[in-house]
């Protein structure tokens, strides 16, 4: 872990009372290999180690008697700060049905997460309605009806349209009509280059007017992260991010890197392909996971 | 870029910058910049143009492995797929099986992602547009089971290439990881080791952690290609650069889009002037 290979160069140096410049360019390699290895962004990762620089030459670590406990302090507070407070309080529209839109690239984890987002409100005590608006990829729509069905949710869907705006606003009358009050949109991957489905997408979102849009991201995304957060952001704009496949031993540094630029909020995270596997995020967590 | 035509800090800084951006990843980066400073020593290098061609021949030479033919002609050839969720397995399935189909050869499907929603439909989707059989069971069935019937099928009906899809899992779930070796040992022990190729598919986005996925996948099974899908997007999928150097598995072909046709050889060449690019 950090904190131990930390400790390493800190016995080696013997860096007790003063801690030196040369003792500090050392740490600060050590971490930048750690943040690179967990696929933060290399302008990140830049940028975060010249504040930890900063406040490493500071006197709070050349006057400490512990300096390798104060670096690794400075980095775990550097690194949470920059991961945002914890902000998992799902909120609702005041007048309901509170929508939300799930966007995001080719297989990051949409469909498995609409359906598992539905089941988290469900449990909530809320009464959710799924609308499958991926009407490109073969048998997306069975899939949302199958994890629908599974979890007793409402669902609309059309295998007939070849218009989404048309769906969403069919889904969420057909919601209104049954009483739900939050409608969750299951839609398309698309790139953030392809212009024609970003177009799409910001007619769905002025379709249904969504109370919060989120982008669902894969945690083994690398140094791409930051292109994807950012266009996705400008073209469309969105107000959370669901990280998902956090169930494996990807480091998940593209969390950090798309927080620190788009300064957007993680909502929850993806620990599993089951239904009840969505998780709140927490910021310290998941600093930690990516310092390795 | 390399308006500087001197060689110095800053010259190797931009290179590293270049490769750890394209996901090629610290270490892999770290070797590779020290070999070139070599070899730029060695050669009295001093024009940053030639040093930059130095970069791109070391990793056209470390993404170029020897690779014997994937299909053989004159029996039936079993190709089965896996990776984590969602890197595009089961779309890519469906593009070599246009490819193969267009190349005149006999194609079946097996549809052994027996248990994520949808997977078999997926598939049969798939199936119905390329004019190709799929073999399937119920959902929740086993999928090695799916394919031994597969394989006696396309035995039957004296098929060239059985392509098998699997479900997504990721590589430290030990026992999704036992249940892919079950379903190569009951290939095995129906057909020769040369008649099945077993193909690792790589997400272009994915960072380093493909290179632990490409460890436990091969630890486990084996490996005989990667596939590398998604290159139509941003990333340059330089995880390949790394994941090459390490285990010199062959990178047999890459995803460029969401069709049929959106399938092609890799080209160690054409990669690597785009990574640069
Ligand atoms: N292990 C694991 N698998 C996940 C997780 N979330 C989703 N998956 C799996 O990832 C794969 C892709 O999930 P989908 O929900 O189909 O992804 P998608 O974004 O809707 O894909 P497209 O609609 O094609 O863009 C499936 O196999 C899911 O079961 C997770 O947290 N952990
Ligand atoms: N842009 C782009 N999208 C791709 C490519 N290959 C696959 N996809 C898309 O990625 C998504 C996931 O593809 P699948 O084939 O379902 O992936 P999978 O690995 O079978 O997924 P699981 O079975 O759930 O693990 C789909 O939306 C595909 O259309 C590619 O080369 N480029
Ligand atoms: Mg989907
Ligand atoms: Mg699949």
């Amino acid at each position: 872990s950090l904190s131990s290979k930390l400790q390493n160069i800190f016995s080696k140096l013997k860096a007790y009372g003063k801690l030196g410049e040369k003792q500090v360019e050392e740490v600060l390699r050590e971490i930048r290999l750690a943040l690179l290895e967990a696929d933060v962004n290399f302008k990140v990762v830049k940028d975060f180690i010249s504040n930890i620089k900063e406040r490493a030459v500071g006197v709070e670590v050349m006057e400490s008697l512990t300096p390798a406990q104060q670096v690794v302090k400075i980095v775990n507070e550097e690194l949470t700060k920059l991961m945002g407070g914890v902000s998992n309080k799902v909120t609702f529209a005041s007048k309901p049905p509170t929508i939300f839109m799930l966007v995001g690239l080719q297989g990051s984890g949409k469909t498995t997460s609409s359906a598992k987002f539905a089941n988290y409100l469900k449990n909530m005590g809320k009464k959710p309605f799924l609308v499958a608006a991926d009407i490109y990829r073969p048998a997306a729509i069975e899939q949302l009806e199958s994890l629908a069905n599974e979890l007793g949710v409402s669902i609309y869907s059309d295998k007939k349209s070849g218009a989404c705006k048309e769906i969403v606003r069919a889904g969420i009358k057909q919601a209104i009509r049954e009483g739900s009050d939050v409608v969750v949109v299951d839609t398309a991957g698309r790139l953030h280059i392809d212009e024609e489905m970003m177009k799409e997408a910001r007619e769905v979102k002025e379709a249904t007017s969504p109370h919060q849009v989120l982008l669902v991201v894969d945690a083994m995304t690398g140094q791409d992260a930051i292109n994807v957060a950012e266009s996705f952001k400008e073209k469309l704009g969105f107000d959370g991010i669901i990280l998902t496949k956090l169930d494996g031993d990807a480091r998940g540094g593209a969390a950090l890197s798309i927080r620190a630029v788009t300064k957007k909020p993680i909502k929850f995270i993806s620990m599993g392909e089951k239904l009840d596997s969505l998780e709140v995020f927490y910021p310290d967590r998941m600093a930690n996971r990516i310092l390795g | 870029l390399f308006g500087a035509s001197s060689i110095d800090e800053s010259f190797w800084d931009e290179m590293e910058e270049i490769l750890i951006r394209a996901d090629v990843g610290i270490h892999a980066t770290t070797q590779i910049i020290d070999k070139l400073k070599m070899r730029a020593k060695e050669r009295n290098a001093k024009e940053a143009e030639e040093i930059k061609e130095l970069f791109k021949s070391e990793m056209v030479e470390i993404l170029t492995v020897e690779n014997g033919n994937f299909i053989n002609e004159d029996s039936l050839n079993v190709l089965l797929l896996v990776g984590v969720n969602g890197v595009g397995k089961t779309t890519t399935i469906a593009k070599m099986a246009y490819k193969f189909i267009g190349s005149d050869k006999k194609v079946l499907l097996a549809a052994a992602d027996t248990f994520r929603a949808a997977a078999i439909e997926q598939l049969q989707e798939w199936g119905k547009r390329l004019g190709a059989d799929v073999v399937r069971h119920q959902r929740g069935g086993d999928p090695a089971a799916v394919v031994f019937d597969a394989i006696s099928a396309a035995r039957a009906r004296n098929m060239d290439i059985l392509l098998v899809d699997t479900a997504g899992r990721l590589h430290t779930n030990v026992n999704l990881m036992e249940e892919l070796k079950k379903i190569k040992r009951v290939v095995l022990k129906e057909l020769h080791v040369d008649s099945v190729k077993i193909g690792l598919v790589v997400d272009a986005t994915s960072g380093q952690n493909a290179i632990s996925q490409a460890r436990l996948f091969n630890d486990a099974l084996g490996l005989d290609f990667v596939v590398l899908t998604k290159l139509d997007g941003t990333a340059k999928g330089g995880i390949v650069v790394a994941i090459e150097d390490e285990f010199k598995i062959p990178i047999w072909l890459i995803g460029t889009g969401e069709g049929l046709d959106d399938l092609r050889h890799f080209n160690p060449q054409k990669f690597v002037e785009a990574l640069f690019g």
